[in-house]
């Protein structure tokens, strides 16, 4: 464990709540994409299956079984309880163009052709789309929601600090892994433009909105 | 160290 990963993690755990949080108090969920929440939720299933096989340490299991109880909470909130709320119509980004070509990517490009490999390396590729729905109905919609805008600020800050946390592991430990590391710069970089908008907008303490 | 399935990252 080095300092990147461990304020990473907690980046990524503030995120989750703060997402959780703005719904709940809220009782709305306008403005969030329950298609990005539903890719979240899968993420952490295929990723974190292991669970049920491998002990790794009381952090990480009890972390793990944070984030897939947040997730599937959100996402029982958001098409249950506050479905009233739910902007379907803006949510139109077509799941199935991530996850089919995921699908078929964690396939091709794996370190191992086995079950939990294969699940593992899914969830990595996955996650690095999973936030396009999102983006993608901000830019509908043309604006985000103050709380919104920091929930996705969290969560795109941790997949850059577990950049540096990989830059550490590779200098001190030796420890790489090139898919991970590939998937994490491309999920960073679909951030840049929101990092831009939130240091320039919402730091300033102006709303996001998009040039309609 | 270098083995890259040691999958003890969240």
């Amino acid at each position: 464990m080095n300092i990147f990963r461990l304020t990473g993690d907690l980046s990524h755990l503030a995120a989750i709540i703060i997402l959780l949080l703005k719904i709940w108090k809220t009782r709305s969920c306008a403005g969030i994409s329950g298609k990005s929440q539903i890719l979240f939720a899968l993420v952490f299933t295929t990723r974190y299956l292991d669970l049920l096989t491998s002990f790794i340490s009381f952090y990480n299991t009890i972390m793990k079984l944070i984030y897939i109880g947040c997730a599937y909470a959100t996402v029982y909130l958001i098409y249950m309880k506050f479905k009233a709320t739910y902007d379907g119509n803006h949510d139109s980004f077509r799941l199935e163009f991530l996850v089919v070509p995921v699908g078929g990517l964690a396939c091709l490009v794996n370190h191992d052709f086995s079950f939990l490999e294969i699940l593992w390396t899914f969830s990595i590729y996955l996650e690095s789309v999973a936030i396009l729905p999102q983006l993608f109905m901000i830019s509908k919609t043309g604006e985000a929601e103050t709380i919104t805008t920091h929930y996705l600020f969290f969560l795109g800050l941790y997949r850059a600090l577990y950049l540096f946390n990989w830059i550490w592991r590779f200098y001190f430990e030796g420890f790489f892994d090139m898919i991970a590391i590939v998937a994490g710069v491309v999920q960073t970089i679909l951030y840049c433009d929101f990092f831009y908008l939130y240091v320039t907008k919402v730091l300033k303490g102006k709303k996001l909105s998009l040039p309609a | 160290p270098g083995k890259s399935n040691q999958k003890d990252e969240l």
